[in-house]
């Protein structure tokens, strides 16, 4: 995806990233 | 491909859908540790980039200072060079 | 609890392990879409932040140059300043 990263969605990355992490690992 | 895979779900004995649970269940491990990883590695990256974007601020703003403080001297300088000038003028004549 | 699961897996029916291996399988698309979404901006973000690194460097190049002028020019004022003095003085005595 070609964008330009400005502050405003690099939070938005962050938040993206973040919800990858915190998300319930996908243990069946 | 995927009616295939449901047909043969549907057809299949329980030791072959045990089995396939298995390694279906092997590969979401995976699958997660590689998401999970790739989401670490990008917040990385991006913590490496506002750093770095903090860092060209800073020197943006050293470079404007030396820049101006540049521009004044070549002024004072040409100011005090055509003082010197007109004073030797003078003193000729 | 894995062992807890193995053992559903062991004794439940075809029915409840087709319903799993097709939550297992919805799971997987998930994660494997997520997986891919995230190295994707990943690698964007690096890319971007290899483009500001080389922006740095431009900057810190014309910021050095810049500043030795700088440092020149002011060795050539304090020079012409001391030589304006010592002919001022000659010229007194």
């Amino acid at each position: 995806p070609q964008f330009r990263s400005t502050a405003a969605n690099e939070g938005v990355l962050a938040n993206f990233f973040n919800s990858l992490l915190s998300k319930k690992t996908g243990s069946p | 491909e995927e009616d295939e895979y449901s047909r043969l779900v549907m057809e299949s004995s329980p030791e072959w859908l045990r089995a396939e649970l298995k390694r279906l269940a092997l590969e979401l491990g995976e699958t997660t540790r590689e998401k999970i990883q790739a989401a670490e590695y990008g917040l990385a990256v991006l913590e490496e980039k506002q750093q770095l974007k903090q860092r060209y601020d800073d020197l943006d703003g050293e470079y404007e200072s030396v820049r101006q403080e540049l521009e004044q001297l070549k002024e004072a300088f040409g100011q005090a060079y055509s003082n010197h000038k007109k004073v030797a003028a003078d003193g000729e004549s």
